[in-house]
């Protein structure tokens, strides 16, 4: 099935304003 | 509560696992068979959405500020960081050795890269760990299938770019059932 991929500097930028997309 | 009670919030960015932080501190003097290492270890945390993750990460000790002799497992919810554990029995590790001061970059960079399925080995991974240790630091990456070397190849080249290490630094496998004969992680 379809996997959940995020890479790292979307995980950074989901540190520094939590709610971006 | 269970980790399969854990749900992302409202707005939140799903991952595709639920993970549990484990810390376990070694007892000093003590043998350690596997059921006083389970007695000291315990669940820090639970998290299945990227803004879940974060809001643990942050309130927990900066890894560099870490003393003595202790480790820090994310495992994904129902695995055990344990050899024994019932989806580890099979499996091994990626073994990294740091020398201090690098570790905090590369263990960060580990973790969002499992979190973010960057490895695209499907189900196989399991969890990740820093230990902790006096004279150097280690981090490791657990699978499920220690004989699948197409599995165990891709994990190793995914660690190797999203680690960012130096060139000569070197990488080790170890089978849970190499470490359950000889009694060593490492």
């Amino acid at each position: 099935g379809t996997r959940i991929i995020y890479d790292r500097s979307f995980l950074l930028k989901c540190r520094a304003s939590p709610m971006s997309n | 509560p269970s980790y399969k009670d854990v749900v992302p919030g409202p707005g939140e960015h799903p991952l595709q696992y639920t993970y549990c932080i484990w810390y376990s501190k070694k007892q000093p003097g003590r043998a350690q068979d596997a059921a006083s290492f389970e007695k000291n270890m315990n669940v820090i945390g639970t998290f299945c959405s990227v803004e879940q993750f974060w809001k643990i990460y942050s309130h927990m000790i900066r890894v560099n500020e870490m003393a003595g002799h202790s480790d820090i497992h994310v495992f994904k919810g129902g695995i055990k960081p344990l050899w024994e554990d019932k989806a580890n029995r099979l499996g091994g590790k990626w073994i990294v050795r740091l020398r201090k001061g690098l570790v905090a970059r590369c263990w960060e960079n580990l973790i969002l890269a499992m979190l973010g399925e960057q490895f695209m080995v499907g189900d196989e991974v399991c969890g990740a760990v820093i230990s902790i240790r006096f004279q150097e630091d280690i981090i490791s990456i657990w699978n499920r299938t220690a004989g699948d070397e197409q599995v165990t190849s891709r994990i190793r080249d995914t660690l190797r770019r999203v680690l960012n290490l130096p060139p000569n630094t070197v990488m080790e496998y170890k089978t849970h059932n190499e470490s359950l004969k000889d009694k060593s992680s490492f």
